[in-house]
């Protein structure tokens, strides 16, 4: 039975997407059998993932308000191993049209278990807010993963999200647990990326995975051919640092 | 009478609260009434102009949801000229307690009547979201500043936000321009940021501001402050292409 990741952080712009598609990749590389759920209207995971937008004809917003099954939604990508549900714009409307359905933070966790056992991992990406469509990758969720930039706003976020952590596991998900932090867009040369990952060290203390994903600019020049980072340039630092991701998680799946 | 522009993108993470800090304080500091309000549940404008989550007791939340007037919630700053209206997380619950009331996209513009009259520019942070807070600040607004960080996914949601700039000025708001598009964080040495620029000036035209905020890493150190840049460190490449904006749209008003 696969185990469910939630990518989230309500800060924009931390690299939830570009963490949910390389990692996702890199464990579908090491022949994990990896479907990546796409959460967010922004549709990125999706883009990044090589659909466009165009192409997408049924979302998982169509089986979140629509009661489609998952299994006619699930696409394919670049990877054998790596498989997609995508979003589009019309989850923007999908907060409020919830809004009235009984449990409604339990609608992805419900649809996943038809689809869930096919794979070894499930990675959903979260749109930047704490609104329902991010509760229902947290409740459908077995650990979440927190992708931080090491900047002052991003330190600031860090104690909402684990309030709206506790919230989760005391009404909807006791299971739910920290899987890790992972920094995101590193740059060793300031001093306030160093700061705040000492500050980050304290607050979380053996938390923080190992892994630390450099600025790398091959990261974003990826997502404007569609390609995960391992297929566009696996020489790069970004390919490297997700795919040691993917195995630190590998290793902690396993102890676990 | 003063102008109301919205600084909107929901795009995660393309300096909409920095700008929204260092433009509202160069407005200031070249003798302008300047107030800025805060829409973001993160709360990151109301921190990174000096005034911490704790000393809030009342948030643009209570005006909007608790019918609280404006002029009681009005903080100040470091500078004379520069006054806030913060934010807190109460916001977060916001989206869903206005779902049932009447007319909920012009609440704000109808608060800010009763204030507008005392400042040159009100300067509106939004969410990275298309949600009823966007929503009420774009109806108040009289035009948007678009920060664009200029990576592919950046682009991506370009189309998104002026359909939503459409709807609102068909259903709520015929008034709406669009004072401009300004780079963010542009880093002119890699290949990505010079040709998502050709390509936003392309789309753009005439909309694209000459003044380009670089990426320099003061502007992320100011907020830990709680100062904007211009009190951090004038002397940064930050502070100077913040004051250049500033000038561009205060010439920009006085042709209009
Ligand atoms: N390690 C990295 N090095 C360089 N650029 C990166 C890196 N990680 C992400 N990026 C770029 O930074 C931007 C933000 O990343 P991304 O979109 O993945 O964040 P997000 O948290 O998903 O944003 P949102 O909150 O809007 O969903 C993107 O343009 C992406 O290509
Ligand atoms: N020109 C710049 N150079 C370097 N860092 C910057 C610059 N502009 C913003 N930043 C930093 O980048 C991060 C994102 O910026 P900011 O928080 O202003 O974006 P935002 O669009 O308001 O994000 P959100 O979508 O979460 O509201 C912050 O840590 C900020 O300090
Ligand atoms: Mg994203
Ligand atoms: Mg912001």
């Amino acid at each position: 039975m696969g185990k469910t990741i939630a990518i989230a952080n309500q800060k924009g712009g931390v690299g939830k997407t570009t963490t949910a598609i390389n990692l996702g990749a890199a464990l579908a590389a090491a022949d994990m059998k990896v479907l990546v759920v796409d959460m967010d209207a922004q549709a990125n995971c999706t883009s990044g993932l090589g659909t466009s937008k165009d192409c997408v004809q049924k979302s998982i917003y169509h089986s979140l308000v629509l009661d489609e099954p998952l299994k006619g939604i699930i696409l394919d990508t670049d990877l054998e191993n790596l498989k997609l549900i995508p979003a589009d714009k019309n989850l923007t409307g999908a907060v409020v049209e919830l809004i009235e359905v009984p449990e409604r933070e339990f609608i992805l966790k419900r649809l996943l278990c038809h689809v869930a056992g096919q794979f070894d991992f499930v990675i959903v990406d979260t749109p930047p807010s704490l609104n329902v469509l991010t509760l229902n990758a947290l409740v459908a969720a077995d650990s979440v993963l927190i992708p931080i930039q090491c900047e002052y706003f991003a330190l600031e976020g860090v104690t909402d999200l684990l309030e709206t952590l506790n919230r989760v596991r005391s009404n909807y998900n006791p299971d739910l647990s920290i899987l890790g932090v992972v920094l995101t867009m590193f740059d060793e040369r300031t001093n306030l990326a160093n700061q705040v990952r000492a500050d980050l060290k304290n607050f979380f203390s053996g938390k923080m995975l190992n892994t630390v994903i450099p600025r790398n600019v091959r990261l974003a020049e990826a997502p404007s051919f569609g390609k995960p980072i391992i297929i566009y340039d696996i020489r790069s630092k970004g390919a490297e640092s997700y795919v040691n991701l993917a195995r630190e998680i590998l290793n902690h799946e396993k102890e676990s």
